[in-house]
C-alpha cells in the first residue's frame, strides 16, 4: 500500500 | 483530479449549499438534525488541520475553507439563529456513541500514530457514521421532506463517486488508502440502505 505523502483527496 | 472525484467534490459541495439555502429561505431548520451537524463540523476540523501545515493546491485550500466556514454556518443556524425551529425532541441520538469508538478506532487502526494522522484517521472514521442521527430522526419522524432527500442523495452520491475514484486511481496511480476505501464503503452503504428503505 502506497499511501500519499500529501493528502490531496478532501 | 479525475472526473469521479470532481463530481464527487461538487455533489460534497451541491448537498451543504441545499442544506444552507433550504433553512435559510425558509427560516427553519425542522426536520435537520444539529447532532450530525455537529459531527460534520468535528470531521472537517480534525480532518483540515493539515491546511496550516499542508499545501496541496488553490482548489484543495478552497474547498477546505469552504467547508469547514460552512459546517460552522449551518450550526451557527440550527442553534443560534434559528433555534426555535430546532426539533430538538426528535435528535435524540447520542452521539458520544459514535464518537468515542470512532476515536478508539482511530488510536488502534491508522498508518501512523502522530497526533495529526490520528485526527485524520478519526475523522475519516467518524465521517463514515456521522449522517446516523440525520436517518435517525427520519426514521422516527416518519418522512423527510423533499430538500431533506435531495441533501441526502447529494451528500450519499459524494462518497459513492470517490469509490469510482478510488479504482481508477488504483488503476492508474496505484494509489490506495485503505482506511478511506473501507470506510467510505461502509458510508456509502448506510446511505444506500437508506434509500433502499424510504
Amino acid at each position: 500500500e502506497r499511501k500519499l505523502e500529501k493528502k490531496d483527496e478532501l | 483530479m479525475n472526473i469521479f472525484r470532481l463530481t464527487g467534490d461538487l455533489a460534497h459541495l451541491l448537498a451543504i449549499i441545499i442544506l444552507l439555502l433550504k433553512i435559510w429561505k425558509t427560516r427553519s431548520c425542522a426536520g435537520i438534525s444539529g447532532k450530525s451537524q455537529i459531527l460534520f463540523a468535528i470531521v472537517y476540523t480534525t480532518r483540515y488541520l493539515d491546511l496550516v501545515t499542508t499545501y496541496v493546491s488553490a482548489y484543495n485550500t478552497l474547498m477546505k475553507i469552504f467547508f469547514l466556514a460552512s459546517s460552522y454556518a449551518t450550526l451557527y443556524l440550527i442553534y443560534i439563529k434559528f433555534k426555535a425551529t430546532y426539533d430538538h425532541n426528535h435528535d435524540t441520538f447520542r452521539i458520544e456513541f459514535l464518537i468515542l469508538p470512532a476515536f478508539i478506532l482511530a488510536l488502534l487502526i491508522n498508518h501512523a500514530f502522530t497526533f495529526l494522522e490520528v485526527l485524520w484517521t478519526f475523522s475519516i472514521y467518524l465521517e463514515s457514521v456521522a449522517i446516523l442521527p440525520q436517518l435517525f430522526m427520519v426514521s422516527k419522524t416518519g418522512e423527510a421532506e423533499s430538500i431533506t432527500s435531495h441533501y441526502l442523495f447529494a451528500l450519499g452520491s459524494y462518497r459513492a463517486l470517490y469509490i469510482l475514484n478510488w479504482i481508477y486511481r488504483y488503476a492508474t496511480e496505484v494509489h490506495y488508502d485503505l482506511i478511506a476505501i473501507v470506510a467510505g464503503i461502509v458510508q456509502t452503504v448506510l446511505y444506500c440502505d437508506f434509500f433502499y428503505l424510504y
